[in-house]
C-alpha cells in the first residue's frame, strides 16, 4: 500500500505541478503531507501561487482562481486515472474571458483521450464542443430535448 | 469506451421518456435556468449508483421521480439507463454494448440491471473498477462542486485522493 | 418585540411574495414559520414554485432559480430597511441571458433609492450602469485602478 | 445619504493608496480574475467593523495587509477610509460628510476613527443603527454568498431576518 500509494501521489503532484502552470502561464502549485514523517496517516494541503504573486494560502485566492486550481486537480486525476467519460456542470460560471480560453485550449487536448459532457451558459466554451444539445421547458413543466445550433447562440 | 446513450424516463423533471445518443470528442448541453440540465448529470450519477439524496439536490429518495406540474399527473417511477460503447474491448468479458440501468418505484422497490438483468450494485462498481468513473469524484462534477473541492479539509482531500487512484 | 416582529414579517412575506412573481414572472412564494404556534422562536423557512412546476422543496430548485429566489429575498430586505448602499459581488454568475435581463430590469427600479455598487462580468448588467470602475494587477502584483468605457466590453 | 469615496491602503492587494469616487445610481466594477474587485468588497465589510477573518477569505487579521510580492515590500499597515455624503441630513447630528476608518498595523494595534477623531467599534454601528448597512447580511453581498442564503437552516434565516429589521 505505501509503495502504490507514495508513487502515485508524486506522479499526481506532478501532474498538479505541470497543469497548473499551463493554466496560469506560469507560477507554481504543488500538494504536500501536513505531516511529512506520518505520510499514511496525515492530511494533503494544496498549495498555489498564481505568478507575480506572493504563495498566500489558498482561501486567499480570488473566485475565477479558485475555479482554475481546482480545474487543474481535476485534469491531474483524470490523467492518472482516465475515465471512460467525464460529466463537468458550469465549472466555468466564475472564469473571466481570458482564463476560459485557458480552460478550453487545455480541455481540447485532454478530450483526445477523454469523452467530455460538460454543461455551460458561456460561448466560448461552446466554439470546442463537437456536439450540441439543448434542453428546454416544455408548458407543462416537463424537460424536453430541443435542436440546437450554435448559432442560436451567437 | 465510451458514453453511447442515455435514456431518462420518469427521472425528476423528464416525465416523458428522453433518449440523448453522444459520440466521443466534448459535448455540450445547453438550455435556460431551470430547464433541467443538472438534472441529466444527478441521472448520470444516480445510475451509477449514487447513494446520498443529499447530493442529487433532493431530501428522500422519493424526489427523484417525477412529482408532476399543474398540467402533468406525477409518475409512478423513475428509470435511467446508461448505455456504454465497448468496442474497442476496454473491458473484457463484457459485450460490445454494455446497459447499465436502475429503476426506483414510489413504493421504494428499487432495481439495478447490466444488460437487462438483475444486479447488485457491486457489480456495476466492479465495471468500473480500474477506470476513473464513479467511485471517485472527479469524473462526475455537479454544479457549483469545483469550488467545493478548495474547501476541503487536508484529511477530505486525502480521502478524495485515495479513492481516486 | 412581538408586535413589532410580526409586523415586519408580514411586511416581509408581502415584498417577498410580490418580488418573486415579479422576477420569475410569475408563480409563487411565501415565508412561513416551522412552528406557527411559537412564532417567537421558530424558525423560517421558505417556500419558491416557480411558473408551471409543483411545489417543491428549495433544494431541488436549479442553480439560476436559487440565484433569483435569494435575489428576491435581498430585495425585500432592502425595501425593508433600505441601507445608504448595498454592494453586489457576482450574484449573476448563474443566471442566464433572460434571468439577468429580469434582475437588470428589477435594480434599476431599486436602484432610484439605494445606490448599488456591482462586480460583475457580464456584459448584459454592464449596461445598466451609470458608472464604469476597471480593476486590474500590474506587473509587480499589485491591484490598481484602471479608467474602462463600456466600449471595451463590446 | 450614499458612499461617496473609498480610500484603500495596503489593505490586501492594494498596496498603493488607490481612491474611488462614486456617485448615486448603479456603479460597476469590471477587471479580470485576480485582480482585486472582491478585495474592494472586504475592504468596505473590514472598515465598518467586520470582525471574523473567515468571511475576509484569510486565516489570520493580519492577512488583510498587503503581504509583499517577487517585486514588492510587504506593507506595514491596512489602511481603509469610507466617506458617506450625508448633505441629505439622514443623519442627524453629523456633518456632510461623514469619513469613517479603520486602520491594522501589522503589530496587531488597531484603530477606528470617525471624521479623524478615534472612536470605538460601537459608535460606528450606531451610526447605522436604523439603517440595513452593516448589522445584517443584507446590504453586503461577498462573492458566492447569494446561494449561502437558501443553504441556511430555518433558525439561521430567522436570525437573518431579525438583524435586518
Ligand atoms: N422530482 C421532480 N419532478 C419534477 N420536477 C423536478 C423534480 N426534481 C427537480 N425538478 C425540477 O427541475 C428543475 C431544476 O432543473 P435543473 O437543476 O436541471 O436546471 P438547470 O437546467 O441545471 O438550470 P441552471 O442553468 O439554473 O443550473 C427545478 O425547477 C425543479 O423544480
Ligand atoms: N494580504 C494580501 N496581500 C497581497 N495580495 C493579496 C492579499 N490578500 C489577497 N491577495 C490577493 O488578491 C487576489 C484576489 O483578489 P480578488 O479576490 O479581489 O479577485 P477578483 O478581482 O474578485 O477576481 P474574480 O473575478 O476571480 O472573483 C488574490 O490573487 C490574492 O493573492
Ligand atoms: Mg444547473
Ligand atoms: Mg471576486
Amino acid at each position: 500500500m505505501t509503495e502504490q500509494f507514495k508513487a502515485n501521489f508524486i506522479k499526481l503532484q506532478e501532474n498538479f505541478t505541470r497543469i497548473f502552470s499551463i493554466l496560469f502561464e506560469g507560477g507554481r502549485a504543488y500538494l504536500e503531507f501536513t505531516d511529512p514523517t506520518g505520510v499514511l496517516e496525515g492530511g494533503i494541503e494544496l498549495v498555489a501561487q498564481p505568478p507575480g504573486k506572493r504563495l498566500r494560502h489558498i482561501s486567499l485566492l480570488s473566485g475565477g482562481e479558485k475555479s482554475m486550481v481546482a480545474i487543474a486537480l481535476l485534469f491531474s486525476f483524470l490523467e492518472i486515472n482516465p475515465s471512460p467519460f467525464c460529466v463537468i456542470d458550469e465549472v466555468d460560471a466564475a472564469l473571466d474571458d481570458h482564463n476560459i480560453y485557458r480552460y478550453i485550449s487545455y480541455l481540447k487536448k485532454v478530450a483526445e483521450h477523454n469523452q467530455f459532457i460538460t454543461i455551460t451558459h458561456r460561448r466560448t466554451t461552446l466554439e470546442v464542443c463537437d456536439n450540441l444539445y439543448g434542453v428546454s421547458m416544455s408548458k407543462d413543466g416537463v424537460s424536453q430535448l430541443v435542436s440546437v445550433r450554435l448559432t442560436d447562440y451567437a | 469506451m465510451y458514453l453511447k446513450k442515455l435514456r431518462l424516463s420518469g427521472f425528476k423533471s423528464f416525465a416523458d421518456p428522453v433518449s440523448l445518443e453522444f459520440s466521443e470528442g466534448i459535448s455540450a448541453i445547453v438550455g435556460p435556468n431551470g430547464s433541467g440540465k443538472s438534472n441529466i448529470t444527478d441521472a448520470i450519477k444516480w445510475v451509477l449508483g449514487e447513494q446520498s439524496i443529499k447530493s442529487l439536490r433532493g431530501k428522500k429518495m422519493e424526489d427523484v421521480i417525477f412529482s408532476g406540474t399543474e398540467k402533468k399527473q406525477a409518475s409512478g417511477y423513475a428509470e435511467v439507463v446508461l448505455i456504454l460503447d465497448n468496442k474497442d474491448g476496454s473491458l473484457e468479458n463484457y459485450p460490445q454494448e454494455i446497459a447499465i440501468s436502475r429503476k426506483l418505484f414510489r413504493s421504494g422497490e428499487s432495481d439495478y440491471a447490466i444488460n437487462k438483468k438483475s444486479c447488485k450494485l457491486k457489480e456495476i462498481h466492479s465495471i468500473f473498477m480500474d477506470t476513473g468513473l464513479g467511485k471517485n469524484g472527479y469524473s462526475l462534477i455537479s454544479q457549483g462542486s469545483i469550488e467545493n473541492i478548495l474547501a476541503s479539509s487536508p484529511t477530505e482531500l486525502r480521502n478524495i485522493f485515495e479513492e481516486a487512484v
